[in-house]
């Protein structure tokens, strides 16, 4: 039941989006953040096979069943997370980058990340003035159970603020900054681990990249009835 | 027909200052290519930054011991030129008919120009942006490739103001780049502001038809007893005829050890 094959044309020349039609599961084995249960992941593989040529392209990745909300609690003003419809008592840590000479390979983000599940901790915060992380970096809080609340490159760089005083508007090029989180966006979106996106660090951006990015990451009007309520995002 | 999929361009690559190469980018991927790592060129870390180059061939000390830091050039006093690099290394890839092929960068800081075999791409400015280029026409059916990517630093490198401080002047934020380069509450400033090809090179080999950026999204009903599977994906079909597909989407997992659920 979990396989599915579409026949479909594609004129040449052309680039088209495609949507599958859903596919059913029944109890799935739920993604859990470290310390509440398993991390269980399930390989995705889509193939797409061209007549008179064979397998054109494959693409595969481990994907995590899971509901990941969150909301400003209105009486202590902290931020509230659940997932799979339990409240998490964070265990978080500041993440800037694992190191500054960028040398990022697989077996270093492993024993950094098992290092940071070793301590108990259930979710890492990628502060907006270091990266956004590499889908190995992800790939690893899947694994060990890390949530990851992922910033944009907003800081006291840019916000008017320090001394000289910084750009008060942001970068300089406003078309770059989104572009750019949108394709940072679709490099990461999959990973089971990605719990929050956040503008930048402790401030809200410009208002037309604040605007751009909470159009762009709102929840589909699809998923909003799923949730069946708006006030969680 | 060659092996689809992708292949890392991680080994073998070289470096060498900009300033101290005199060949163009079409005569470094075509006539005069890099005989190995005799000055100026240098065994390059790729990903990685130019600092991270120059420490792996001990050009300068490690900064992260001690004040080293202190004895290495920041780029406000040396200029961009001084962190601007080139990059080559050589690949096979002998394509057959109706095979497509594109190169492709996950991230690079700040912008580049790239050339294959004599043919020259503008990689446009940008540290977290992927870049991908549909180099089957340009790659050479027998042999090797010449690949060379001039990387300069980002536009706005800044100072750093004697007494240290928050970010140094903020300049870096001008550029859509990561900030903590120049020196916060808890870190030196980096010399170079982590110029360079900083994540994955690959090339990737596919036919007609390619697959990019797949979205999955699960939703949850009755107590998360029932889910959906829900996938989106964009198809691109290269070819100059009507590609008749079959698209196929197949979940596993994996019970113990090889034994996936199908």
């Amino acid at each position: 039941e979990h396989l599915q094959t579409h026949e479909l044309s594609i004129p040449p020349k052309t680039l088209l989006q495609y949507t599958l039609p859903p596919l059913f599961f029944y109890k799935p084995n739920l993604w859990w953040p470290n310390g509440m249960g398993k991390q269980s992941l399930y390989n995705v593989g889509i193939t797409v096979d061209v007549k008179g040529f064979g397998e054109s392209d494959s693409w595969s990745h481990q994907f995590g069943f899971r509901k990941i909300e969150s909301i400003i609690d209105s009486v202590t003003g902290g931020r509230l997370f659940k997932v799979n419809g339990q409240c998490v008592f964070i265990r978080g840590g500041n993440w800037i980058l694992s190191d500054g000479l960028l040398r990022l390979s697989k077996k270093r983000y492993m024993a950094d990340i098992k290092f940071h599940a070793d301590m108990n901790f259930n979710m890492l915060r990628c502060w907006g003035g270091g990266l956004a992380e590499r889908p190995d970096f992800y790939h690893y809080c899947d694994i060990y159970g890390l949530l990851v609340w992922q910033e944009f490159w907003i800081t006291g760089d840019v916000d008017g603020r320090g001394v000289p005083v910084s750009n008060p508007n942001g970068p300089l090029d406003h078309d770059l900054f989104m572009l750019c989180a949108r394709d940072t966006v679709k490099l990461l979106r999959n990973h089971a681990s990605l719990a929050l996106w956040v503008g930048g660090n402790e401030q809200v951006p410009p208002k037309d990249i604040n605007a751009a990015l909470k159009n762009d990451l709102k929840l589909h009007p699809f998923f909003m009835s799923v949730v069946g309520n708006t006030a969680l995002g | 027909m060659v092996e689809m999929g992708k292949r890392v361009l991680d080994s073998g690559w070289l470096a060498a200052r900009s300033t101290e190469v005199a060949a163009t980018g079409v005569q470094l991927t075509t006539t005069h290519p890099p005989s190995g790592p005799s000055a100026p060129w240098m065994e390059a870390a790729v990903p990685g930054t130019v600092l991270g180059t120059l420490t792996k061939n001990k050009l300068v000390p490690d900064p992260f011991y001690g004040l080293n830091n202190e004895a290495i050039l920041d780029i406000a006093d040396s200029g961009r030129e001084y962190y601007t690099f080139w990059f080559f290394t050589t690949f096979e890839c002998a394509m057959k008919g109706n095979q497509h092929v594109n190169l492709n960068f996950r991230a690079i800081n700040y912008s580049a120009e790239v050339y294959l075999n004599g043919h020259k791409e503008i990689l446009p400015k940008g540290m977290f942006r992927r870049h991908s280029l549909d180099v089957t026409d340009i790659l050479l059916p027998d042999g090797k490739n010449l690949l060379a990517v001039l990387v300069y630093p980002p536009d706005h490198p800044g100072s750093i103001p004697p007494e240290g401080g928050q970010g140094g002047d903020h300049e870096i934020g001008k550029d859509v780049a990561t900030q903590y380069v120049e020196g916060w509450d808890w870190m030196t400033p980096i010399r170079d502001r982590n110029t360079g090809i900083w994540d994955e090179v690959s090339i990737s080999i596919t036919g007609p038809v390619k697959i990019s950026d797949p979205h999955l999204v699960s939703s949850f009903f009755d107590g998360f007893k029932r889910a959906y599977l829900h996938t989106t994906l964009e198809l691109e079909n290269k070819s100059s005829w009507l590609a008749q597909c079959s698209l196929t989407l197949q979940v596993t997992t994996e019970l113990e050890g090889n034994i996936s659920l199908v």
